[in-house]
C-alpha cells in the first residue's frame, strides 16, 4: 500500500492511498485502502492515508477517527494519530500519515516499522523505516 | 495559517530482515516522491492535484505493494484499488477490482470528478476507465518476480502473508522474513495472522 497526504499553502488538505491489498487474497476482497473514512479521509481539519491489516483499519474506521477526536476532543494532530493507533485498533496492526490545515504532519504505527517520508515549508523533512 | 506539509508511505509492517540496499531504495524512493510534491506545493499547484501526482509516482515504481508491483490473488493475477479524497468539500473517489488501469488513483479521481458516484469496481470501474481514456496495460504489466516469488511462500505456508519487500537474497532465506504470523490472538473469531497488513 502506498499513500501521500497534502496540505497546500491555502490550507486545503488532500489524500489519496493506492495497494494490490494482501498477498495471496481471495479474488473480490476489497481493503481499507478504497473506504473512504477507514483508509483514506480528507476534511477542512485534515487528511489521513492508513497502511496495515485492512479488516482492523475498517473495522476502526482509522481515518475518520483522527478527524473526529481532533474535532470532538480537541486533540493535535500527532495527539489524535496516537489515540487513534493506541485505541482503535484491539489487536490489528497499522501505520498511519497525517497532515492538518495549519501545517502540521504527523504519523505513527504499530507495525515493525512503516516506510514513510514527510516534509514542511518551514525546511523539516525526513524519510525512515523504523521506529 | 501555516505553510504547506506532505506525507508519504509505501506500506506498513517491514520485514525486520530487509537487506540494507533494500531499505536504501525505498529511502530514495520515499525522497524522490517527497521532492516531486514539493516542487508541485511550491509552484501552487492545489492538495488534491500533489497527492495524486506522488501516488502516481509510487504506483509506477514497482517497488511498494501498489500499482505495478502490486501484491498478487491466490490466482496469481492482481487487483488493485485506490481512493482519493480533497477536505474542502469532502468530495472523494474510489475505484476497487482493477486489473488494466495503469494508475488505479487516476481513475479514482475521475471517479470524483467525471462521475455521480463516489466508488466503482471491477468491471464496472473498468469500463469507466475505457469511457475515460485512461492507459490501459496487460495485467502482467504489474506483476513482478518478486511477488510471484512471495505468492508461492504464501501458498506453501498456506497463509495470506504479511507483505514484506523479500530480501533480494534467494527465496529460502525469506521463509524466516516472509511474516507468517503464528498467533494465538483472535480477530472476528479468526487467527489474526490471516489479517496480515498490506
Amino acid at each position: 500500500t502506498v499513500g501521500c497526504v497534502v496540505v497546500d499553502s491555502q490550507g486545503r488538505c488532500a489524500a489519496a492511498t493506492s495497494t494490490g491489498g494482501l498477498m495471496n487474497k481471495m479474488s473480490g476482497r476489497i481493503g481499507d485502502s478504497p473506504l473512504i473514512g477507514a483508509g483514506t479521509y480528507a476534511c477542512d481539519l485534515c487528511a489521513v492515508s492508513c497502511t496495515g491489516e485492512g479488516e482492523a483499519i475498517i473495522r476502526g474506521t482509522l481515518a475518520r477517527d483522527v478527524a473526529a477526536v481532533m474535532e470532538y476532543k480537541g486533540l493535535q494532530l500527532q495527539d489524535a494519530v496516537d489515540y487513534v493507533i493506541k485505541k482503535r485498533l484491539d489487536e490489528g496492526k497499522a501505520g498511519m500519515i497525517a497532515v492538518s490545515s495549519n501545517g502540521e504532519v504527523a504519523y505513527g504505527f504499530n507495525t515493525t516499522g512503516m516506510f514513510r517520508g514527510c516534509a514542511t515549508e518551514d525546511g523539516f523533512m525526513e524519510v525512515g523505516i523504523w521506529e | 495559517m501555516g505553510g504547506w506539509a506532505i506525507a508519504v508511505h509505501g506500506g506498513a509492517g517491514v520485514d525486520p530482515n530487509l537487506p540494507q540496499e533494500r531499505q536504501e531504495q525505498a529511502k530514495q524512493l520515499l525522497t524522490r516522491c517527497l521532492n516531486l510534491g514539493i516542487s508541485a506545493l511550491r509552484s501552487s499547484l492545489p492538495a488534491i492535484d500533489v497527492v495524486e501526482l506522488v501516488v502516481r509516482e509510487l504506483e509506477t515504481d514497482p517497488l511498494f505493494n501498489s500499482g505495478r508491483g502490486s501484491a498478487l490473488t491466490e490466482k496469481g493475477t492482481v487487483e488493485m484499488e485506490a481512493s482519493i479524497m480533497d477536505g474542502p468539500r469532502r468530495r472523494c473517489g474510489a475505484v476497487s477490482g482493477l486489473t488494466t488501469v495503469k494508475n488505479p488513483v487516476s481513475l479514482a479521481r475521475l471517479v470524483m470528478d467525471k462521475s455521480p458516484h463516489s466508488y466503482l469496481a471491477f468491471s464496472g470501474a473498468e469500463e469507466f476507465a475505457r469511457q475515460q481514456g485512461v492507459e490501459l496495460v496487460e495485467n502482467e504489466y504489474f506483476i513482478t518476480e518478486d511477488n510471484v516469488g512471495m505468492l508461492k511462500l504464501a501458498k506453501e505456508a498456506n497463509k495470506i502473508v504479511f507483505d514484506y519487500r523479500i530480501p533480494a537474497l534467494g527465496l529460502e532465506t525469506c521463509s524466516a522474513g516472509a511474516g507468517m504470523v503464528e498467533s494465538a490472538l483472535q480477530m472476528n473469531g479468526l487467527p489474526i495472522s490471516i489479517y496480515a497488513p498490506e
